[in-house]
């Protein structure tokens, strides 16, 4: 539907006989209303339109591209900028033992995307094992549990345990051996003060060598605000971005990325452990624009 | 004077991003200006300074209009006509992953047995890893029974478990976890449909988390389209957020929202108040 809209836009551009001021205007009006319908942050709509406005109309052409093309290419490097050129991969060493802490809003997708990538390394020839640090959600260390046991990776939880810190500490003393250890912890948002406070001790206590942001790809316009705090009681290194086999379009992503300077490494595009890919940025402007 | 479309339309160009940055889904945030736009234009007013305090009071009433839907349903009322009537309340709970559709029904369950109604829970999500778990301990935890088969079994099969056991016992309500699904989706929505056909709910509630941006207007027309949707019950408001969520769904399925999750203890369900949404949605 978005896609639509922004190709009609595009089409609008092909067929103008004279790329001139209104033409360009009218693009980028269209690329506005496209944006803000794919979930990107209002503020960053408006500063990214300004820039693309100046560039189209007031750089030089550069030879040998007509002005039309010379457009397009301003649209796509101003939304590339945020994203980053190249695919940022998450390094994993087969005998240095990586740690990484999944945080996030309740219901983005955390447990999940800790059994994909324990798969998705285990695929790639390592060795990797899950810790269950959610003292929290009913079910939670069964929920992880079943996943682990699918792919046949171990996990350490304590079901009846209270202290997250406790839990994974031990969990990172039996998987000393393993080359990446990944570390759920319970769904939390920016008000839930206690909940944050905790996540910024699990943090100073395990001492992961990265913390990813699981961002739901549904979410709106909180997007920025919620990964701010995020940002500031845990450093994030790293961002995932979940059920993009929906219909949203995940601009909410580039939100996070502004907030917290960290670069989007997986996207999760389904239920099966199997459905989850690296992050290709230009992939990703293209399903922004449609 | 008289406000014309020319001097209306920088203002309501204001309000619009004002919407959409408080979660209003952009073709509905286009639409209400839009209505606004022709419900002023030719209004005569006493001074032009005023034009800005008119278009704003007009746009919280057109708001309230909106949220406050036709047809409204008092959820307690309508469980408490079908006690007298000796059936079971049959309740569906749908809408996508991880909207708290679980954690919603365990809040429902709660504020029924304050209210002095009997309870069971039909452990329809036969699919995603530790459902059964996670259910069976919000039953424990409030001391209501719970039907459950195995991993894989028929969802419609286990709720129609659930309603004979009710009818069995004289429990006075049956509610109906079901899996979470994209709505675009098409077997699983189909799924959803035939559990609804086998059912026949007395009410299909939609969860819709608080932080879906314009998402939601999607969520809510398919599910209202493909299975039916009576009410909606917007989760996760605690988290700080604007509402346009409130008003996207309102706007597209006329459904009333008939409770607002907010936090995750039991008693963290309350009432909507669509005025308290209006301003939050125009600030
Ligand atoms: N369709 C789809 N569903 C997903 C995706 N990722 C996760 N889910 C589903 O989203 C729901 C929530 O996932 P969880 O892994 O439980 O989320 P969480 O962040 O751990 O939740 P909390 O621990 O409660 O904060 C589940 O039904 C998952 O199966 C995705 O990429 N696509
Ligand atoms: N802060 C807050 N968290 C909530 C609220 N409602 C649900 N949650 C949390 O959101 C997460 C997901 O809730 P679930 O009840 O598992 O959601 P679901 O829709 O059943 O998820 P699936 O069955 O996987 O589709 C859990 O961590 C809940 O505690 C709410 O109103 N406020
Ligand atoms: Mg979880
Ligand atoms: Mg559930």
């Amino acid at each position: 539907r978005l896609g639509a809209s922004l190709h009609e836009a595009l089409r609008k551009l092909f067929k103008a006989a004279v790329v001139d001021e209104a033409v360009v205007k009218e693009l980028i009006r269209d690329v506005q209303r496209a944006l803000l319908q794919a979930d990107v942050n209002v503020q960053l709509v408006l500063d990214i339109s300004k820039r693309i406005e100046e560039r189209a109309l007031k750089e030089k052409v550069p030879p040998g591209i007509s002005r039309r093309e010379h457009v397009i290419k301003v649209v796509y490097e101003e939304l590339t900028r945020f994203l980053g050129e190249k695919p940022v991969p998450l390094k994993v060493e087969p005998g240095k033992r990586k740690v990484l802490m999944l945080v996030g809003i309740q219901g983005s997708g955390k447990t999940t995307a800790a059994a994909k990538l324990a798969r998705y390394f285990q695929k790639r020839g390592l060795k990797p094992a899950l810790i269950c640090a959610d003292t929290y959600r009913p079910g939670a260390f069964d929920q992880l549990q079943q996943l682990a046991s699918r792919i046949n990776v171990p996990v350490y939880g304590d079901p009846k345990g209270k202290d997250p810190v406790k839990i994974a500490l031990e969990g990172l003393r039996l998987f000393n051996d393993k080359d990446i250890v990944i570390v759920d912890t319970a769904g939390r948002h920016k008000e839930e003060q206690a909940l944050i406070k905790e996540m910024k001790m699990l943090e100073e206590k395990i001492k992961p060598d990265e913390v990813m942001l699981v961002i739901d790809g549904t979410i709106g316009q909180q997007a920025l605000v919620q990964a701010k705090a995020f940002n500031e009681a845990t450093s994030i290194g790293s961002i995932l971005l979940t059920k993009l086999d929906g219909s949203a379009r995940g601009g909410g992503a580039l939100s996070a990325v502004v907030a917290t300077g960290a670069p989007i490494k997986f996207i999760s595009t389904g239920e099966k452990i199997e459905d989850i890919e690296p992050f290709v940025p230009s992939r990703f402007v293209g399903r922004l624009l449609g | 004077t008289e406000l014309k479309a020319e001097n209306l339309r920088p203002i309501l160009s204001e309000f619009k991003l004002t919407l959409i940055e408080n979660d209003v889904a952009v073709p509905v945030a286009e639409r209400i200006c839009e209505e606004m736009e022709k419900r002023l234009n030719g209004l005569q007013i006493k001074r032009i300074e005023d034009k800005r305090k008119i278009v704003e009071q007009n746009l919280r009433e057109v708001l309230l209009e909106i949220m406050t839907t036709n047809e409204r349903i008092d959820f307690l009322k309508t469980v408490e006509e079908k006690r007298k009537k000796n059936e079971p309340f049959v309740a569906l709970f749908v809408g996508i992953n991880g909207t708290g559709k679980t954690t919603t029904i365990a809040k429902v369950a709660h504020l029924l047995n304050k209210k002095g109604c009997t309870v069971v829970l039909a452990c329809s999500d036969t699919y995603r890893a530790g459902s059964i778990e996670q259910l069976e301990t919000h039953a424990k935890r409030l001391g209501i029974k719970m039907i459950k088969h195995k991993y894989g079994a028929d969802p419609a099969a286990v709720a129609y478990d659930a309603i004979c056991h009710a009818k069995a016992h004289g429990i006075h309500a049956v509610l109906i976890d079901t899996a979470g699904r994209m709505q675009t989706n098409k077997n699983l929505m189909n799924e959803l449909a035939k559990i609804k056909r086998v059912v026949n709910p007395d009410l299909t509630v939609l969860t819709v988390d608080a932080l879906t941006g314009n998402d939601a207007v999607v969520q809510a027309e398919e599910f209202h389209k493909n299975v039916g949707i009576d009410a909606t019950i917007l989760t996760k408001v605690d988290a700080d957020v604007k509402g346009g969520a409130a008003l996207s769904v309102t706007y597209v399925t006329r459904k009333p929202i008939i409770f607002v999750g907010t936090g995750q203890s039991y008693d963290a369900l309350e009432e909507f108040k669509p005025e308290k949404f209006v301003e939050m949605i125009i600030r």
